[in-house]
């Protein structure tokens, strides 16, 4: 099974998954997360 | 019987080569009719001819071979058959070697699970839905943060550029097939198909409702919310959004950007009152999926404080949707069955969207208990939903649509809190 989440967010970086968790602080949204990532409910995937 | 088989004497012929070619002739015949057929009812859906499809298309997605073959066996039927066998009560003293055996396998992990006594499960079902002990899911503590609304893997994230979401590199499906059409429609408390509109228990709010925005209001569900926890994060001014700073390097690509916010009914005009902070800050549209394994935890959260407006059920297919077919199958989430929860948060536009498989294919939604999924009077549903869309002339939409408006009034739909339980995945 599988969740896919779509939502509208103030721009932020555009994620990159060689660079991870390094997003620039340009107050838009920021992903939290990597590719293959495990995650567990609560955790945040990523915040504006 | 025994005499006969040994007794009764077996000759071999050689099949004449006539008949061969005969039985090549007759399938090439059977072939060309088959062809033929498609071809028709291809053009009855988009108004042409005569005749009449008696049921919708079945999917024949493009691929490996292992593909191909999968598209054959009836994923539908084999899914319930795999519920109702995990429905069946396992003896008492198997249970728990069996649960361990299953955790073993696929890694649960047993501490977490709420009930300690393993022997309360009866099938593996029941196990396989089972709820977590209070605090073991801390929520994370910033109010400006999505959370994770399952246990599970990241597959794919990223931001979605003139309405195509990525599947795998290179590999985009649209957000009008994922969702449906997301041209405006504002939502109607009358149901637009064949399915009955939504949970007859929600309190309503009447229009006399006045609040302030420290104030308590909408005893939704018998949950009362403040503005400020509900959109999770401090209420703007006079109503006010905060400015952000503005990003430059995306002016280039405003023009883009505004057509997909106009695709998505977001336009600033239709914006309502409590989505204020998107009217001024430059936005985009950004995704994220999320695989959970079998052993994972299988119910779902809600990632962040907002309003479900609407949700959309596609009686798909049923696929696997293992990273390995997520990655050799294209467009296989707008394939399968889903469930599309549409609505609002504090920065706009909001989705959330279960997608089943062969082994979970029944989704449940808490707040939603018209919903069935995996059902063959659903199937039956859209099936006529099809035929009747094509007797008019008229493309199949692919999904019925329920809207939560009565759930509130002032909100326009179900309200919910983040890391609120929302539903979950069961087996068959």
């Amino acid at each position: 099974s599988t969740i896919v989440l779509v939502f509208e967010a103030p721009k932020g970086q555009r994620p990159s998954f060689d660079e991870g968790f390094k997003g620039e602080r340009n107050g838009g949204w920021r992903w939290n997360v990597k590719q293959g990532m495990k995650v567990k409910v609560g955790e945040a995937l990523g915040f504006v | 019987l025994n005499s006969a088989l040994k007794n009764t004497k077996i000759e071999w012929k050689p099949i004449p080569v006539a008949l061969g070619v005969g039985f090549l002739g007759l399938y090439q015949f059977y072939r060309i009719q088959r062809r033929e057929q498609h071809t028709q009812s291809n053009g009855n859906e988009s108004g042409e001819g005569n005749g009449r499809p008696e049921k919708r298309e079945r999917i024949r997605p493009s691929g490996p071979w292992q593909v191909q073959i999968m598209s054959t066996l009836p994923l539908k039927a084999l899914s319930r058959l795999w519920g109702r066998f995990n429905e069946l009560e396992i003896p008492y003293y198997l249970r728990v070697p069996g649960f361990k055996l299953y955790s073993f396998i696929f890694g649960v992990n047993l501490s977490e699970v709420s009930e300690p006594d393993l022997h309360v499960y009866p099938n593996l079902a029941s196990f396989f839905y089972r709820t977590l002990k209070p605090g073991v899911r801390p929520l994370d503590p910033n109010p400006n943060a999505i959370l994770s609304p399952a246990d599970g893997k990241i597959i794919q994230f990223g931001i979605i550029e003139h309405g195509e979401v990525e599947q795998v590199k290179g590999v985009t499906y649209s957000l009008d097939a994922l969702l449906g059409s997301v041209r405006p429609k504002k939502p109607t408390p009358s149901i637009t198909s064949s399915e009955s509109s939504t949970d007859s228990t929600h309190a309503k709010v009447g229009d006399e409702d006045i609040i302030r925005a420290d104030e308590e209001f909408a005893k939704v569900n018998g949950i009362s919310y403040t503005l400020p926890n509900l959109f999770s994060g401090p209420w703007p001014k006079d109503g006010q959004p905060a400015e952000m700073p503005t990003d430059q390097s995306t002016s280039s690509t405003a023009s883009s950007e505004a057509e997909v916010r106009a695709d998505l009914a977001l336009s600033d005009a239709s914006r309502p009152w409590w989505a204020p902070a998107s009217t001024k800050t430059p936005t985009a549209l950004y995704y994220c999926v999320i695989y959970l394994a079998p052993g994972d935890y299988h119910r779902f959260h809600s990632p962040v404080s907002w309003v479900v407006e609407s949700r959309r059920h596609f009686a798909g297919e049923l696929f696997s949707v293992s990273p390995y077919l997520q990655r050799t199958l294209p467009g296989l989430f707008t394939l399968n069955e889903r469930v599309v929860l549409l609505g609002r948060w504090r920065w706009g536009f909001f989705s959330y969207t279960p997608v089943g498989a062969t082994n979970v294919g029944s989704i449940k939604i808490n707040f939603d208990r018209e919903l069935r999924t995996n059902s063959l009077t659903t199937d039956t549903a859209a099936d006529r939903a099809a035929v009747e869309a094509a007797a008019r002339g008229e493309p199949y939409s692919g999904f019925a649509e329920a809207t939560y408006e009565g759930a509130s009034r002032l909100l326009g739909g179900h309200a919910l809190k983040r890391g609120e339980e929302m539903g979950g995945f069961q087996l068959g």
